[in-house]
């Protein structure tokens, strides 16, 4: 039950040192035990180094660089554990165009053995999406579906590049 | 395997019943800020089989359900179905809920009627357990930021 | 002393319930005691309404309307208790492109009494500014300063339009 | 009366001096994540005085000081200079603060030396005081979402 744990663990943190390396083309991050003596009753952290910088604890990275280290648990975990979809609310909230330029790729480099349905307010992401169903509400507080051109959102993506 | 088709009816904001169509890989769902986006995702969460109200952002069961404005009236029940593609040579499943305003909760695998414990069952076998990372909630991102090491280890351990 | 806080609590539950009605369109809210019996001790909550919709605690708005709602309060502690500036990090973060119009409508309305600056990764919050300092960091680990052309970001905002 | 020019030097990324001068209106400071937006802010908190490291993110004061990478030393110092635009008629107000690694700030105001409570008097009849919300940090609007009833009282009696 324990040696599942490790096992489970083990293969946790080598996906997620691999996709953060990955995500932020460079540096290094480690999932760890804060207390690797008593590994049935250990909390577990994180800490990154993103490229060009010092090794540190979540909590001390930019806004940004948290949601991009907590991103690369969230891909590591639909690694070692796929599912046949995948819900994201508005994960993108903190990022800056690029890296949301560099989240999308991956999502796009893994879509073929996985299926994800993303809900956002920042065109960079839509680039990737084939299909995009728009939500509304009038004064009523009815929900209804709205049908949304693709080209709206893509003929000029924040980052400035024709993508449609 | 992948979420073919949704339908919504009744579920908190979405009074007249709505039907979304997803591809295998990656679609998107946008909207002013208030519009549903988010109820989209509870929908899915209760459909298969969510019992926490807390899991969708309500307190009480009935919250779930449209309750009305000064315009159109509350419903007294809500249904939410889901389509998964077959996978394999296997054909389609078809899981449904409907939840009445009397607290008590339907639920569907083909048009045929089941217990709770055969969806959870049915889906053991998916990876759409409870284990797994298959839903992020708005929101859950930054939990995951400031968890403090004994709630990243719960997460750690529910998710892997 | 707890007179002068009552005063001064009167006159931010006015300009609160004025500027989220004017951020919102209409609807209504209110900061209240939650025991007004005990002033001296009492705690505090939002309560809003945005229009069309049910009276409800703050916590049970959507992700977009909470931060607006908690922005009306950020812009009546402004009103009250005017300051030579305003830096204001990310706080659209939450916000739809039609959101951060209606606020940065509101912004660009009180600018001639009050200086803000803007942190943000969304463009259609660059269209009221009037310049644009852009930050970047190499591999060094060295911020540096660099030039922005306004036109790069406002020639088609995230909502389509032009607005340069 | 407004911020017209801010200087930064050795502030925590800010390893070279960089010059900032703003519009009395609306400016914006964009960038990549991590490039040192924030830092600014964390900037303008420190040269009017802030005593919490804790408000500046950081744990130690000489964490604020560019902390050197491998390509680039330490620095001994870290400096941040404001500049006021004067108002009727008043002439600018040029605020310094120098923090040295051994701890020890030397906080000037149109170059002459002068300790904290100078600099906090000086601010007093500016409205750059504790009070107001002049300052929002990244994730503030999310605390007074998230804040309790006491919590939000204590954000309005230090606001309001
Ligand atoms: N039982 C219910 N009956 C009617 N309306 C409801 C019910 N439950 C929630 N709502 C409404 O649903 C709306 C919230 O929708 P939701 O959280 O999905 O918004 P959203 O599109 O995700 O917005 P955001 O972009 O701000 O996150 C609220 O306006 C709320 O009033
Ligand atoms: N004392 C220091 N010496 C050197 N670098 C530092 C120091 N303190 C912080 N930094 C660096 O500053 C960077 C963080 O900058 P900041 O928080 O301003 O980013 P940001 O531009 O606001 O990003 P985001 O858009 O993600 O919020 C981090 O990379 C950190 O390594
Ligand atoms: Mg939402
Ligand atoms: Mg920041």
């Amino acid at each position: 039950m324990e040696e599942r744990f490790s096992e489970r663990f083990a293969l946790l943190q080598s996906a997620f040192s691999r996709i953060f390396t990955r995500l932020f083309e460079g540096g290094t991050a480690r999932l760890a035990y804060t207390n690797p003596e008593d590994i049935l009753g250990s909390g577990i952290e994180l800490t990154a180094q993103p490229p060009g910088k010092n090794l540190r604890h979540i909590s001390l990275l930019s806004g940004g660089e948290k949601a991009m280290t907590a991103i690369s648990l969230l891909l590591a975990f639909i690694q070692i554990n796929p599912a046949p979809f995948c819900i994201i609310d508005e994960i993108d909230a903190a990022l800056d165009d690029s890296n949301i330029m560099r989240f999308t790729n991956y999502l796009d480099e893994i879509r073929e053995e996985n299926q994800f349905i993303i809900i956002t307010h920042r065109k960079t992401t839509l680039r990737i999406c084939e299909r995009i169903y728009g939500v509304s509400m009038n004064r009523d507080g009815i929900s209804r579906l709205v049908a949304v051109e693709v080209s709206d959102y893509t003929e000029e993506s924040e980052s400035g590049q024709t993508t449609a | 395997m992948y979420l073919k088709k949704l339908g919504i009816n009744g579920f908190k904001s979405f009074a007249s019943p709505v039907q979304l169509e997803f591809t295998p890989g990656i679609s998107a769902i946008v909207g002013p800020n208030g519009s549903g986006k988010s109820n989209i995702t509870d929908a899915i969460r209760f459909v298969l089989g969510e019992q926490s109200t807390k899991s969708m952002r309500s307190h009480r069961m009935d919250d779930i359900i449209f309750s009305g404005t000064d315009k159109v009236r509350q419903k007294g029940a809500c249904e939410v179905t889901l389509v998964l593609s077959g996978e394999d040579g296997e054909s389609e499943r078809v899981i449904s809920r409907k939840l009445f305003r009397t607290g008590e909760s339907q639920y569907r695998i083909n048009g045929r009627t089941v217990r709770l414990r055969d969806i959870q069952e049915s889906f053991r076998d998916t990876g759409l357990g409870k284990n797994g990372y298959s839903m992020v909630s708005q929101g859950g991102i930054e939990s995951i930021v400031s968890a403090g090491p004994a709630e990243l280890r719960a997460i750690v351990e529910e998710a892997a």
